[in-house]
């Protein structure tokens, strides 16, 4: 069973990266095999696990034809069933090339037919648009993940992504779904987060995933040691939020 | 004397459209002409001053030739030398329209012509990419002004920022100049933040703003209310933090 994930929302900094990296390794410390494809031309992704960028095999590689994909697809050994494919700076140069395509939607998704057997989730880590690239990951993904800082901006964006969602249902990819709505970056003091957390309940209780992601230093640390919080330090709330959050995913997956 | 400011960093959330808002309201309060260009098809900066965006004129508008620069200028009874251009959805379809035209990059600078003469500073709220609206944005301003995050992904974002800068002063724009790297969201708690901002000062001395914005809660509720924060909660460290941002800015600007 392998499922493709589009961790995606057009706002900015709001714990793509660092969802994509931590609910990867922690669902392969759980024995699934992860692959997480850094979609974004930042490639913070593939920094955050200490890859020298744009002096490796990419993503942009396997486009150029300059490798296969099995060639662009890292591997580490504290953790052997977590890999990565990385994303470079080139990669901007992906949304001028594919934009005169006919097919320029489709890039991503062909690119990981041949390897999503090999797979049990693939985590597709997208820039903060809703541009080709972005779009490319909702055609080519099973279902969508948001991750949702609960702050002001927060309630117009998800009403512009749930178009966005509608829109690629609507021709692209019509199997698309919503996986859900993960609150990250939480701070359980703030009225604010309180406020916006009750909000999005309102309108979409059944979207939104129990487990909430706090604040929490060792999240944003961790990158710099390029690994994920839990290689880094396992028992801190932020590396065991993650690993609550994989083990909700796969519950919600077995009663499926 | 009249200055355009593109406020830009390709790396999401890191307090662009929080300091266009601040930092242009505090300059209004000092009695600066100040207009907002919100650039970002989000329209964060337009939600945040509480306008009914995509129900209004806006930038987008002007473009399609549905409404005069003039009529697309919104003002605030509360700071009537605070002005604001406001953003709308549609104009992520500028990134597409535009791509076809020769003058392509030259959009908001042509726009902003005929108005510039009218402000002391006019700020530029740019989206979290280096696409083609924030490369317009660059095109037409007279400096670049940087917010930081103080975090492991910020090093390789401003590295690839000052690349895109140059490249910009080579073709597009040889006035364009950095006014200067501003420290956001700072926990002063925490050793990462101390350690990135030593890492900076280490390369670029010179370019770093004296003053720091704190994370404060202030100026995450303000947008809420429509308001900016000096009109929110004046004596938050928020609010008085970019109060001394903008005087900084004036005494730079004096000694020039
Ligand atoms: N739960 C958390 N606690 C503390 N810091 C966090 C947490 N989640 C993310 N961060 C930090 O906040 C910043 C933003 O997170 P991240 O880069 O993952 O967001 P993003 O949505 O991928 O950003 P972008 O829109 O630029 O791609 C990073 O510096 C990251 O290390
Ligand atoms: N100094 C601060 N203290 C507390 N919260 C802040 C501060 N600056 C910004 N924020 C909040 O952090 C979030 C990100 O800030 P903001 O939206 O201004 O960043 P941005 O760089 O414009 O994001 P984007 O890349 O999506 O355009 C917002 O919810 C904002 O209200
Ligand atoms: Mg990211
Ligand atoms: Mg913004």
């Amino acid at each position: 069973m392998s499922k493709i994930i589009s961790i995606t929302n057009q706002k900015g900094g709001v714990g793509k990266t660092t969802t994509a990296l931590n609910l990867g390794a922690s669902l392969a410390a759980a024995e699934k095999k992860v692959l997480v494809v850094d979609t974004d031309p930042q490639a913070n992704a593939s920094l955050g696990l200490g890859i020298e960028i744009d002096k490796t095999n990419n993503l942009y590689g396997v486009f150029a034809g300059r490798c296969s994909i099995q060639q662009a697809i890292f591997t580490f050994p504290d953790l052997p069933v977590f890999h990565i494919i990385p994303s470079s700076r080139d990669l901007s140069g992906l949304e001028v090339e594919l934009a005169g395509y006919e097919d320029k939607f489709s890039f991503i998704g062909e690119t990981l037919n041949s390897i999503k057997s090999s797979y049990d989730y693939i985590f597709l880590d997208t820039p903060p648009t809703l541009g080709l690239l972005t779009i490319n990951a909702l055609a080519a993904a099973d279902s969508i993940l948001v991750t949702m800082q609960p702050e002001f901006y927060a309630l117009d964006g998800l009403n512009r992504l749930l178009d966005t969602i509608r829109r690629v249902q609507g021709s692209l990819n019509q199997a698309l779904s919503i996986e859900g709505i993960v609150f990250t970056l939480v701070d359980y003091r703030l009225r604010l987060a309180r406020e916006v957390m009750e909000e999005v309940n309102k309108f979409f209780p059944q979207l939104i995933f129990k487990t909430i992601i706090p604040r929490n230093i060792r999240l944003a640390e961790a990158p710099s040691y390029g690994k994920p919080a839990i290689l880094y330090e396992a028992t801190s709330s932020g590396a065991t939020s993650y690993m609550s959050l994989a083990l909700e995913l796969l519950e919600r997956e077995q009663k499926q």
